[in-house]
């Protein structure tokens, strides 16, 4: 038997809307330990690695390890019909080939259930090596979802480029070039508006920014975001999910041709 | 503006 039960919906939707428009489908792996789902989308550029720890469950029982493939299409269709306030409790039998989503009102009146079938997914698992960045940047989310949705009116690509000063963002195309630099902030009232930068070397890649913005829809789920970048290695764009988790972008960045 | 490489560049299947 596995049980998972959130007090707020608002977190599995939020979920949901960061990784539907980069995956059609995902295995959730569920154990003692908690959720765990790993996948990269069709042109395997990009992966998604999402941890929501059991403690971070209102209640969470998983008597045996079990993987719920999900079409993720019908998953967030199932989700819409939750209300933000609504507590949600995800349930599948042993070897069921069936999940079940459970609703609950806040004064539990209205009680919904959908069950949803599962998927037999044979989904390329991949091994992320172990990985010290040359640099780390932590930003406000919100600040870099901006950057990344007005830097692609001007390119396909986004250059990150990240010195003891700063971190440059930057994109060029057809109508011209643009350039956001940002400098490590010395004091801020809000912390979560912090610009702070970690960096043992120099480090300047290239991205692809129609996937920049696929993970910029995590934004409501953590204030900040931390990049993490060494020289011909993969992006890590994570956001943390308040007492639950986080999740893991990886993108493969572009060479000169 | 480049030529986009995969994951499986980086990663290995496990």
């Amino acid at each position: 038997m596995f049980e998972a039960r959130l007090l707020r919906s608002s977190i599995l939707k939020k979920v949901l809307e960061a990784i539907k428009d980069l995956l059609t489908q995902a295995t959730f792996d569920c154990d003692d330990n908690g959720i765990q789902l790993q996948a990269m989308d069709n042109s395997h550029v990009s992966l998604v690695s999402l941890t929501l720890r059991a403690d971070g469950f209102d209640k969470y029982r998983c008597d045996r390890n079990i993987s719920l493939g999900m079409n993720l299409s019908s998953m967030s269709k199932i989700l819409k019909c939750a209300g933000d306030k609504d507590t949600v409790t995800m349930k599948a039998q042993d070897n069921a080939d069936t999940v079940t989503f459970v609703f609950e009102s806040p004064n539990q009146e209205k009680v919904s259930d959908y069950e949803m079938k599962l998927m037999n997914l044979d989904l390329e698992h991949l091994g992320i090596p172990e990985t010290e960045y040359s640099c780390t940047i932590r930003l406000s989310s919100a600040e870099f979802a901006r950057i990344c949705r007005d830097l692609s009116q001007f390119g396909e690509s986004i250059v990150i480029s990240c010195t003891k000063e700063g971190v440059r963002f930057s994109a060029s195309g057809d109508i011209g070039s643009a350039n956001i630099a940002l400098a490590q902030t010395a004091s801020v009232d809000k912390e979560e508006e912090a610009v702070v930068i970690e960096m043992e070397e120099p480090v300047t890649l290239t991205f692809a920014c129609q996937y920049l913005n696929y993970f910029t829809k995590a934004t409501s789920l953590s204030p900040q975001v931390q990049l993490s970048m060494s020289a011909d290695v993969p992006l890590v764009v994570e956001y943390r999910i308040p007492d639950i988790g986080h999740i893991r972008y990886y993108l493969a960045p572009k060479i000169d041709d | 503006s480049g030529k986009q490489q995969t994951l499986m560049n980086f990663f290995k299947k496990s």
